[in-house]
């Protein structure tokens, strides 16, 4: 990979590297889906997987096979693009002159034919040793430390230790160990969590067949076309401490620039 | 001022909590859309007007610009995939300097960009994948997006014009190459 004067390299995509600090820290990125909960709704014990509530109906998410990888390499950004089952795409970038890492994901529509609902999730896995703490901004906030499976004012046991330790992110959600942090911001609210060791893990799409009772009385299962709905989004990923940084790049995903196109009727000339 | 109300209720109304979470039924999910959309296609006559007011003084001329409604989102924008010459402009709603990556959906072709300055600036044709290319619900001819680095100043508007060569896409000096490795 070639040096382009940042303080960030990639080697698409299985590490980056702190070129400020000479350090080299590994990155995987997998996607997953839990098979959603199926209650009957009587008692708050028994309710499905739904819009409110997020249900999984297994401790371990499976994880997606990649079917196809390309890579693209320009001038201005380096692609690398994961086609995996379950219609779902990653495409991993770099822009050259930008400090990031951008996922690109896809996913959807998501397939109900063996009447499962599904709710994917993707996975950024480190090597940072973050003692089962991370970090999230909760409503947009305040940035707040969680611990796996513990609560700051109570002794807690986890009756669901998937769905128990998922915390609302508005901006962002990282984990750190003395110099080292990954931080992902999201361009949308989502779900987020680090269940193990040098993880970061996002909700990103979710199809169930079920209501679960709190009121909306319908599953969520958006077919307006047929098939279900196809969501697409983007994850970019720092490893700075920059605190300074990483505001301006969290209202930056929010408040992109705005794009109008135009037809030109004109030609260059009198358009300059 | 009436469209922009119509642009500011429909974003209040958005505010309520089942739509912002998504935990409305489906008919209001259409009914949210369909109030969205009608707002966001009534203000775009501001932007219209405004552009074309900036760049003749006198907003009752014929328009030099039309603006068209894209959905980069999934990579479709009837403008830029039909028009041999197109114009980008950006606006920067935050009060800093930025350098942000546009991605305008084209057809496979060779093309230039230029900078408000007039100089030509890098680019880059990437091909749209497959899995978005196949979304039933797209309606586009665009194959690929052509990518380019906007440096924009605080609180700043920048156009830059593209123009489709009829060049062999291996002769064009804007860089608009790719490498395509695949396993």
């Amino acid at each position: 990979v070639r040096s382009h004067g940042l303080n960030v390299k990639p080697t698409i995509i299985d590490n980056f590297e702190n070129r400020a600090k000479r350090d080299t820290s590994d990155l995987d990125i997998t996607f997953h889906y839990y098979p959603g909960c199926v209650g009957n709704n009587r008692v708050p014990a028994n309710r499905s997987s739904g819009a409110y509530i997020f249900r999984p109906n297994a401790t371990s998410p499976k994880q997606l096979n990649p079917l196809t990888t390309e890579n693209f390499n320009g001038v201005l950004v380096d692609e690398k693009r994961v086609v995996y089952d379950q219609k779902v795409l990653s495409v991993r970038r770099h822009y050259k002159e930008l400090e990031f890492i951008e996922n690109e994901w896809l996913v959807g529509p998501i397939d109900i034919s063996d009447d499962v609902g599904k709710e994917f999730a993707v996975r950024y896995q480190s090597d940072i040793l973050n003692n089962g703490e991370f970090y999230t901004d909760s409503n947009g906030r305040q940035v707040l430390k969680r611990k796996l499976n513990q609560r700051p004012q109570w002794n807690v046991t986890l009756a669901e230790p998937i769905a128990g330790n998922y915390y609302p992110v508005t901006n962002e959600i990282y984990i750190e160990n003395g110099d080292k942090r990954l931080t992902v911001l999201t361009d949308r609210s989502q779900g987020g969590t680090s269940l193990q060791e040098g993880q970061v893990e996002l909700m990103l799409h979710r199809r169930l067949l079920h209501d679960d009772a709190f009121g909306v009385g319908e599953a969520l299962n958006e077919t307006a076309n047929g098939e279900g709905l196809v969501v697409r989004g983007r994850h970019r990923i720092f490893t700075t401490k920059d605190e300074v940084l990483l505001r301006k790049n969290i209202l930056q995903l929010h408040q992109q620039p705005i794009v109008f196109v135009s037809e030109a009727h004109i030609p260059y000339d009198q358009w300059l | 001022k009436f469209v922009l109300n119509e642009l500011k209720s429909a974003m209040g109304v958005m505010q309520h909590h089942d739509a912002i979470t998504g935990t409305e039924k489906q008919h209001v999910t259409h009914d949210y859309e369909r109030l969205l959309n009608q707002a966001i296609d009534d203000a775009l006559l501001i932007a219209r007007q405004a552009f074309n007011k900036v760049t003749q003084g006198d907003a009752l001329k014929p328009p030099l610009f039309e603006y068209a409604r894209c959905r980069l989102n999934e990579s479709s924008c009837h403008a830029s995939e039909t028009s041999d010459q197109f114009i980008i402009t950006v606006y920067n709603s935050l009060g800093w300097d930025l350098k942000e990556a546009l991605r305008i959906p084209v057809v496979e072709g060779s093309y230039e960009v230029y900078a408000p300055n007039g100089q030509k600036i890098d680019s880059q044709l990437v091909p749209i994948p497959p899995l978005v290319l196949k979304i039933p619900t797209r309606h586009s001819s665009a194959t690929h997006e052509l990518v380019f680095i906007a440096r924009l100043h605080a609180l700043g508007i920048k156009s830059f014009y593209i123009k489709k060569i009829k060049k062999n896409k291996r002769d064009s000096h804007t860089h608009d190459y790719y490498n395509v490795g695949s396993n």
